[in-house]
């Protein structure tokens, strides 16, 4: 179901978590390009998006927000684990 | 399975239990994590011993936040449980939330332990997560039945690619199934599912009907959070103003124990709830939660006995009246005083001009009404109650 629109900016934050615990994202601290990161995080998004077999598009719409919502196990799902 | 396919070079596995929740008796708690090791060993040579002190290679344990690892926990929801691939040291524990509720039952209020712990105890085993719905190495939770629970075959091949068949059957795929459950089991909710790799498939026998139909009715209608969802048996067209296209779903994604359909719903979106109408009685929930209490007899909102169910319900936001509609006539409910107003049921002809039929469905949007009678829908200004234009009822499909 939708969440209060207000929350975009939190979603965007909690999208970074997930796809960082999950999917190995690491924020370029050092670009001085935010595109950059984004572009980086869209690339992530679409990593998950194809794991759930959602559309992939690299954006965070509905429904990829309310896969990251649900109570999952703490493992990540890419390889990188350590 | 992990990089480098890290699995036990052993077949006697030892485990130990370091603590319990409170959440549940602790006979269960050693019932669960048994239960969730037999899955594991009844498709593998693999046998578990309970050590009671010492080193044990899986150590299993409650805790929250902060619990020594590098991988803190969230608080209730988020992430429920991780447990580390086969090695020595932390290698194969398994460490579970204690802010989540844990429970032996598979209900909306917690969260089934032998459902995590077996797919915790199958990455304490070496397997990584699987892509595919509905296996038990899936990454999100999903609350199923736990009698008779069998692995998915892509579980099955998983950890048979790293220790092979059990001994004593022959090599081919075997159905990992559990003794019959000795604990009474409340009645099954239906898993709770996202949007599965594969299209849900449909609650009810019949098919969805087409979205451009022009003989399309709608037994229900509410909006929620912004958007409006039309319900008509077990299916709902959810439109949402964020995106486009009509999002096509069954109410068991959502609410499970209500996927027989409505015959009415409103919103208070003010106290973000929405109240759906079955027969003579009615829920209250809120996003996906079923206010605890429900569902209750019609009755207490004050209609008469000789009322069996309702027709349509509609919240005009600006009065904090609900209009309730049955056969030709309606009522209004004040949310504030929680009654039914005085002077009411009156006819729906007297007031509403145009309407001079029952209502199968109403939602109000953008200070409209929207009143729907079989494939028919009429806009009347919530003001002065007169009737603005006559449109189909799949007129919000964009067809």
């Amino acid at each position: 179901l939708p969440v209060a629109p207000e929350t975009e900016n939190e979603d965007m934050h909690f999208a970074q978590k997930y796809l960082e615990n999950f999917y190995d994202f690491k924020e370029d601290k050092s670009s001085l390009f935010k595109s950059t990161n984004l572009a980086h995080m869209a690339d992530k998004i679409r990593e998950m998006q194809a794991f759930f077999g959602l559309e992939v598009t690299g954006e965070l719409n509905r429904k990829t927000m309310d896969m990251m919502k649900q109570p999952r196990c703490g493992i990540p799902d890419v390889r990188s684990y350590s | 399975t992990f990089p480098q396919n890290p699995r036990w070079k052993k077949e006697d596995v030892t485990y130990r239990i370091l603590n319990y929740t409170p959440d549940m008796l602790q006979a269960d708690v050693d019932e669960a994590i048994a239960k969730a090791f037999q899955l594991w060993s009844s498709v593998t040579p693999l046998r578990f011993n309970r050590l009671y002190s010492g080193d044990a290679d899986i150590m299993i344990s409650f805790a929250s936040g902060f619990h020594g690892d590098f991988y803190s926990f969230d608080g209730p929801g988020g992430t429920l449980a991780h447990a580390y691939p086969p090695s020595r040291g932390i290698g194969g524990d398994a460490h579970f939330d204690e802010d989540e509720n844990w429970t032996k039952f598979t209900t909306y209020s917690g969260y089934n332990l032998f459902l995590v712990a077996a797919h915790e105890l199958g990455h304490s085993l070496g397997l990584g997560h699987s892509n595919v719905f509905g296996a038990l190495m899936y990454p999100i939770y999903m609350a199923k039945d736990t009698r008779n629970y069998r692995l998915h075959q892509d579980d099955i091949n998983g950890i048979q690619a790293l220790y092979g068949p059990p001994r004593e059957s022959p090599a081919f795929p075997t159905k990992a199934f559990l003794p019959q459950e000795t604990t009474e089991m409340p009645p099954m909710e239906e898993p709770t599912q996202m949007s599965p790799r594969e299209e849900p498939t449909e609650m009810a026998p019949t098919k969805r009907p087409e979205d451009c139909d022009p003989h399309l009715t709608f037994d229900a209608i509410t909006t929620l959070r912004g958007e409006i969802l039309f319900f008509k048996g077990s299916y709902v067209w959810r439109k949402s103003p964020y995106f486009s296209q009509i999002e096509h779903d069954t109410i068991s994604t959502f609410w499970p124990s209500l996927a027989a359909g409505f015959d009415a719903a409103y919103e208070i979106d003010k106290k973000d709830r929405v109240i759906f109408f079955k027969d003579n009685q009615y829920w209250a929930v809120s996003g996906y939660r079923i206010e605890p209490g429900f569902p209750k007899p019609i009755q207490n909102l004050g209609f008469p006995r000789t009322v069996k169910k309702i027709d349509a319900a509609v919240h005009d936001q600006n009065t904090k009246k609900t209009y309730i509609f049955v056969g030709n006539k309606y009522w209004s409910f004040d949310e504030n005083t929680q009654s039914m107003e005085r002077g009411y049921p009156r006819k729906i002809a007297a007031d509403f001009q145009g309407i001079g039929h029952t209502v199968d469905a109403a939602f109000q949007k953008n200070g409209h009404f929207y009143f729907f009678h079989g494939s028919n829908q009429y806009e009347v200004d919530i003001k002065n109650k007169k009737l603005v234009r006559k449109m189909k009822s799949n007129s919000w499909f964009d067809c």
